[in-house]
């Protein structure tokens, strides 16, 4: 299925 | 000073239902232009992005920007205190470290309040990008509820692709595989009962199932709902809450190791 990603891979902190 | 007043009280609750078996602990952030909330769940795998505008409120009137740490599931247990017609209201000082809510029935015949203290919660705000996804699907949010459902009884993942035959949801695991494919419907007597379908390009990713379903519990909130596609970001699942805001949950894909 896959590894499994997170959000903070693609949204950076502000 | 803070006050927020809600006559359709029944409505927070969902709100809070539709967050709180994915995010335990989250700030309230409010200004003069509303309410909002982000938090991602404990693995990171998925963020809830909630807006609730100042002027959906009944009354609304906050003096200066709070933000207010509460348990999910304590404000969900407390809001099932009040009835689904009873009028919520928010009060809570500049500088107090407790929020009250207070419930009227509708005949005013009966108040209650309710005191909780507030948390301080350490959480990062992630800025999410204003994106234009290649992938946009509206449908019934029962229809994307039941699919979820049904999948989650063959699989734990699913594979969503939007062509311009339509939105396939795939899934497979032990005892076999699924395919559930909707083409756009626009001809029906109902709007909210439409499935439409604009796409940019085909796009194709795998998401864990149980987050989906998780999302799937604000379907109260909305008789549709939006979901947004990239191949390089986060999948977006939103529902509008009627002349308020949103609720939108955004869901990291699995990735090809």
């Amino acid at each position: 299925g896959g590894k499994q990603s997170t959000i903070t891979n693609f949204f950076r902190r502000v | 000073m803070l006050e927020l007043r809600l006559l359709q009280g029944g409505l927070l609750k969902k709100v809070l239902e539709a967050m709180r078996e994915l995010v335990t602990d989250a700030n309230f952030d409010c200004s003069r232009s509303g309410c909002s909330l982000q938090a991602m769940d404990s693995s990171h795998v998925a963020l809830v992005a909630l807006l609730l505008r100042s002027d959906g409120f009944d009354h609304f009137r906050c003096d200066r920007n709070r933000s207010m740490g509460m348990n999910l599931n304590h404000v969900a247990k407390l809001l099932r205190c009040a009835g689904n017609d009873d009028i919520v209201t928010l009060k809570a000082d500049d500088d107090g470290d407790t929020v009250t809510f207070m419930f009227e029935s509708p005949k005013q015949d009966k108040i209650a309040d309710f005191e909780m203290k507030l948390m301080d919660i350490q959480s990062e705000h992630l800025g999410i990008p204003e994106a234009e996804y290649q992938a946009i699907v509206k449908m019934p949010s029962q229809e994307f509820a039941r699919i979820c459902r049904d999948l989650s009884t063959i699989g734990d993942t699913v594979v969503i692709s939007v062509t311009k035959e339509g939105v396939k949801f795939s899934t497979k695991g032990d005892i076999g595989s699924a395919n559930i494919v909707c083409r756009q419907n626009t001809t029906v007597d109902k709007p909210e009962e439409s499935t439409v379908i604009e796409m940019k390009d085909p796009v194709s990713l795998t998401f864990a199932l149980r987050y989906l379903i998780s999302f799937t519990k604000a379907t109260p909130l909305s008789n549709t709902v939006t979901v947004s596609m990239s191949s390089d970001l986060p999948m977006v699942v939103e529902y509008k809450i009627a002349d308020m805001g949103y609720i939108r949950y955004y869901l990291a894909p699995k990735i090809d190791e």
